[in-house]
């Protein structure tokens, strides 16, 4: 009967993931090997190709079928700040009114923040998904909010590889493929910041997780009891050991050849945090030094005393 | 903590209605 309720357990939180995240690790994978047939991603090598593709980067504008109505949700929620009004507010629409940056300048500002903009709406998305965690709205909602300012950017990180091979990276809901190449011939700091979450990303891949083993692990990372100013940890420590003996049982079901899967699954928890914290270290790094810059109010939130 | 965090307090109080991102 236990190991009955940890597999119900694990459906559930599947359904939720596939509810609320609209691209999956099989979509990404599929749309990443050339199986969608003729709908193949835009892909952003140069500069030239970014600017032709930043129709496709406002994502707020990319209706997903399979997501109408929480699209619909999300665009009449746009009343907030998007993409194209931070970059206006930061006086990035008229690139040649700013002083001291070029055109292409202006387009890799405006680029990251099509980057912030998703970001944020991701963050929308994991609460989503943390939410329908059971027992997670009963946490104190001190401790909610806590676990998600900590939890939030591993879960993105995370969820970013399934997008993401060696040569570059899914962007934009999969309509568009980014070539590692590229990113790296960004100008500084810009052109350091995704290096880390590529070499990651490939060797995590390499697990060889599916997209139910993910919203396991990705639950997981939500329910640790060590973020700093939990005011209660044991409720907390309780919800994440049942999910994990889900996760463990799922591991041993789903991959019976591979060998300490659930343990090097753990340990991908340690690397992480690191990468979180340089991270915050390069958002700190970009406040200080690109002066047009704004930072989205959530993402402000998050980070904020963060680490 | 709530203060300091409006959106996402806001984010996980409102389960269906629209927040502004």
């Amino acid at each position: 009967p236990e190991a009955a309720d940890l597999r119900a357990l694990a459906r559930h939180l599947y359904e939720a993931y596939l509810k609320y995240f609209p691209l999956t690790k099989a979509k990404a994978r599929a749309i990443l090997s050339g199986k969608t047939g003729d709908n193949v991603p835009f892909v952003i090598h140069d500069m030239k190709s970014l600017m032709e593709g930043e129709q496709f980067i406002n994502c707020s504008q990319i209706p997903i079928q399979e997501h109408q109505q929480q699209a619909t949700v999300l665009t009449a929620g746009h009343g907030g700040i998007t993409e194209v009004q931070m970059a206006s507010e930061c006086g990035l629409l008229e690139t040649t009114s700013i002083s001291g940056h070029g055109l292409t300048d202006a387009v890799e500002l405006r680029f990251f923040y099509s980057c912030q903009s998703r970001s944020a709406e991701a963050v929308r998305e994991v609460t989503e998904f943390a939410k329908s965690i059971p027992g997670f709205t009963d946490l104190d909602l001190n401790d909610q909010v806590t676990l998600l300012k900590y939890g939030v950017i591993e879960v993105l990180i995370i969820m970013m590889a399934p997008l993401m091979n060696k040569d570059g990276t899914l962007i934009s809901y999969g309509q568009i493929f980014m070539t590692r190449e590229f990113l790296k011939s960004l100008r500084k700091p810009f052109c350091q910041m995704m290096e880390p979450k590529f070499e990651f990303s490939v060797k995590f891949n390499t697990l060889e997780l599916d997209d139910s083993d993910m919203a396991l692990f990705l639950a997981v990372i939500i329910l640790s009891g060590d973020r700093p100013g939990l005011l209660n940890v044991k409720p907390i420590e309780q919800l994440q050991e049942t999910v994990l003996h889900s996760l463990e049982l799922r591991l041993k079901l789903n991959h019976p050849d591979s060998l300490q899967l659930f343990a090097k699954l753990l340990q991908k928890m340690t690397d992480l945090r690191q990468i979180v914290t340089d991270h915050v270290h390069f958002m700190q790094l970009l406040k200080k030094t690109e002066v047009d810059m704004c930072l989205h109010p959530l993402l402000q939130e998050i980070m904020k005393d963060l680490y | 903590l709530k203060e300091k965090h409006k959106i996402l307090h806001q984010l996980l109080q409102n389960s269906t209605s629209p927040v502004d991102l």
